[in-house]
């Protein structure tokens, strides 16, 4: 099932 | 200077409780339009918006503040609520505290202590997505206590039309498959079949706070993270999950 990525990953938030 | 009344303090616990499942602190950036909040989880998987206008209160003034809260703190005054308790939340500017005020037979005041936590000035980013669902809420919490028997992540698909909740563990699966027709959905906007596969503990805090019939819209694409919105009491909620991703 793969592995935990971030918001960080998709987008820059601040 | 800021003061609000809200008629049911229950529903305003409801947030609280969403937001602290979530988040230790938070800044509530009050104006006089309302209060909002945005903020990510510590490992920066999930993102909670809030949103609470000022017709949500039964009163409100407010000048503009940041006011940075202890949520785990605050969440424990808010259990002291009773049903039928008014919430009144005031600023001491003064003390530097936040009085959370609950309004029944008699009249019970706490003053929380402000934490120095700047507004994080984050915004929901603003993607696009395949897929839009409008799902009953209890039917949607029930499909993740299935998934939650066999595994701790959990798929979220479109496929041909339908809404699939599934989940694989070493030995067992569970699925729940929801069609357009089902007396759970209000509605489907498909554009493409999707699957992203999200940690079940953050889904399920997540929708801790809606009722069984309240709506969830939920987004969805191919190892996108997902949207999740609803409204308790006037206020939004939404919330961004980072997925899991075959390396």
């Amino acid at each position: 099932f793969g592995k935990q990525v971030t918001l960080d990953d998709f987008f820059t938030i601040n | 200077m800021f003061k609000a009344v809200i008629s049911e303090a229950k529903e305003f616990k409801k947030i609280i409780d969403a937001a602290s499942n979530l988040l230790d602190e938070i800044c509530f950036e009050v104006s006089e339009d309302g209060i909002k909040a945005r903020a990510m989880d510590p490992s920066h998987v999930a993102l909670v918006s809030m949103d609470i206008p000022k017709e949500a209160f039964e009163e409100y003034e407010a000048d503009v503040h940041d006011i940075g809260i202890d949520l785990e703190a605050f969440k424990k005054i808010m259990n002291r609520a009773k049903a039928k308790d008014k919430l009144i939340l005031e600023l001491d500017e003064e003390k530097n505290k936040l009085n959370v005020i609950f309004k029944g037979t008699a009249r019970r005041k706490f003053a929380l202590a402000l934490y120095d936590v700047s507004s994080s000035n984050l915004q929901v980013p603003d993607i696009e997505y395949p897929n839009e669902i409008l799902i009953k809420a209890g039917a949607f919490v029930d499909a993740l206590k299935d998934a939650d028997l066999v595994n701790d992540h959990v798929a979220l698909k479109v496929d041909d039309g339908k809404f699939i909740i599934y989940a694989k563990g070493d030995l067992n699966e569970s699925e729940t498959i929801f069609e357009e027709d089902s007396e759970d959905i209000i509605s489907m906007n498909i554009g493409e079949n999707a699957r992203s596969t999200f940690n079940l503990e953050y889904l399920k805090d997540m929708t801790k706070a809606a009722s069984s019939d309240d709506i969830l819209k939920i987004c969805i694409g191919t190892d996108m993270p997902v949207k999740i919105e609803y409204d308790i009491g006037g206020a939004n909620l939404t919330f961004l999950l980072a997925p899991r991703i075959e390396s």
